[in-house]
């Protein structure tokens, strides 16, 4: 348990600083392991500093800044010990459009690399003109749910009318 | 062993059957406001072996099936099948033999839910067990809740432990 | 106090009753009073359902119908007693664009019946478009914070290239 | 009594003495993420009284002070100013005779933090107080953090009690 969990951490440690600054375009960020008896009851800390900025509380970065950290970690781990299957909903909603697109670059990158299917929930322009494919949901009759397979413009237009 | 296909009747706002495929790269789902996007991924969490009703954003089990509109009466069954392509034949051992894995989960109102794995009944603990193997289950990290990608950077150090736990 | 408090429940469930129908384009909702010996240690139950769809648990509304059932009882409070300011940082994030519209024309609405200033943080650029003026921040200088006032093209400009 | 302006020197990410003019109707506030806009917010709740680090996001309310960057040193001083403007001479008692109203405040490192108001060194309380006679105040809900906007929904209903009291 103890050297599979150590070197878990090594793995995941090295992906995440990579995934951080691809997302953030430089800064720095590693993990730690805070200090218990036996590793196998440690924590896990995340330290990251966006580009020019000191090292801080993660609590003092940005609605924005904490989602792109998580996503890094989530692939992070990903890239350890890929899973099959990956549903992200509605993730890019706290990102400026500048960040959508890191995002998107993220996602289409890890799927190619690992294998892992994506399921992208979103109400993003950008998002949907990235994916592979789209499905809308609409509710036609109030309060049923129907699923339609749609290209880019008809996600435009039920976007817009709703 | 991939993910293919999701089906649905029954559950919460999806109450005539509906078919999701799965298919590799990235699958946008959009629409508007309380159309069902969210219930989706609850619908792929309770299949896997979800068991509280509340990380389904439900009160009890039996407001997952649906309940009904101003012009629909209530339903009272429920079902979500999640079809596992095995194209190689690897996979866990239960089922390294088979081409297609078929897991379903059916709810009645009022009673239990059951489970099926390629038709035949089943117990919960072998289904959570055949999606544990494949890295993944109903409180998978790779399942990001809505509003939830944030709580990753606000829990506590030990909270996170799971994530190293994830990829080992 | 029991007066005043049971005197305030009334205007403000009138005017959440009016507010959410004009949100949502018709449903019903309305607030009651939990039980308690007295009235100063009750809580306060929101009972909403959108046009259409039965009355439910609030739990299971969706993220973007639960910040329209949110913004209408906080504009509730304040058609009953208007507070000087009131700060929305990025409360349209998780709406589709017909919502973003509804919530931008009753803002505007109760901006104008009640005085209320509004400083509203947003990513949405058809929020950005209804607003009397508007405010970029930037960090030219990377962890330094510079305000300056912007007109829509500029903001579109600061959305787009960070 | 209306609020005209914000004014922030070294607080959080604005080192730089920054002026927010607050006018009728709706101001808009854009920028990328982590530029500053919730700091901003966050300034308004500090200088109406805000006593809680964490409520701003801080682990110590030394926090608040501008930590420095890669380029620039950190400072020792914060200060927070908002001005209301009072034409009607309307008011709570303490100021209903004078036109402007403005309250300050000022932490050090390692120091407490001082309020002033229209100068004079004054107490919390009495910035509290002043603020609760307007209908507002650090934890008024017309001031809506960042993802907190479900919040009400998700709460207990005692703990939305706390609406009815300020509608009163
Ligand atoms: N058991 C049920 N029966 C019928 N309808 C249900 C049931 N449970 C939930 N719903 C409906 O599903 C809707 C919410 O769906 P969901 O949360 O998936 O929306 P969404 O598409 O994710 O929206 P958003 O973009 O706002 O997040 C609610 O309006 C609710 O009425
Ligand atoms: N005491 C401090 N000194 C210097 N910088 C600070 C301090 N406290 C916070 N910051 C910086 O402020 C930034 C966060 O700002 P803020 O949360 O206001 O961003 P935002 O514009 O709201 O972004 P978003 O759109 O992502 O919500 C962080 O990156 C952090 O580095
Ligand atoms: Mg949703
Ligand atoms: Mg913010």
């Amino acid at each position: 348990g103890r050297e599979r969990l150590l070197g878990s951490f090594d793995k995941v440690n090295q992906h995440f600083q990579e995934l951080f600054v691809g997302l953030f375009g430089g800064g720095r960020a590693h993990l730690a392991m805070t200090e218990a008896e036996d590793p196998l009851d440690a924590g896990l800390e995340i330290m990251a500093s966006p580009p020019g900025k000191k090292l801080q509380v993660m609590s003092l970065l940005s609605g924005g800044e904490q989602a792109l950290t998580a996503l890094a970690l989530l692939f992070a781990v990903f890239q350890t010990n890929p899973s099959p299957i990956c549903v992200l909903d509605e993730v890019d909603a706290p990102l400026d459009d500048a960040n959508v697109d890191r995002f998107c670059a993220l996602v289409s990158r890890i799927a190619a690399e690992t294998g892992t299917r994506f399921l992208v929930i979103t109400h993003h322009r950008i998002t949907m003109a990235r994916m592979d494919r789209l499905f809308g949901v609409t509710m036609v009759e109030r309060g049923v749910s129907q699923l339609v397979s749609v290209d880019l413009q008809a996600a435009e237009r039920i976007r817009r009318t709703g | 062993v991939n993910f293919a296909k999701l089906r649905l009747a029954g559950f919460k706002s999806f109450v005539d059957p509906t078919e999701l495929w799965i298919e590799p790269g990235m699958t946008g789902i959009v629409g508007p406001n309380g159309c069902g996007k969210s219930n989706l991924v609850e619908a792929l969490r309770w299949v896997m072996g979800e068991n509280s009703a509340r990380r389904m954003r439900g009160g009890e089990m039996d407001d997952l099936i649906f309940g009904g509109t101003t012009a629909r009466p209530a339903r009272n069954v429920a079902e979500v099948t999640v079809l596992l392509d095995n194209p190689a034949r690897t996979g866990p051992a239960l089922l390294a033999e088979v081409p297609e894995i078929e897991v379903a989960r059916r709810i009645e109102r009022g009673g239990g839910s059951i489970y099926r794995l390629n038709g035949r009944e089943t117990r919960q603990r072998d289904v959570q067990t055949l999606f544990a193997d494949l890295g993944t289950g109903p409180q998978s990290s790779s399942l990001v809740s809505q509003g939830r990608v944030g709580a990753i950077i606000n829990a506590k150090p030990e909270e996170r432990r799971g994530l190293l736990e994830e990829a080992a």
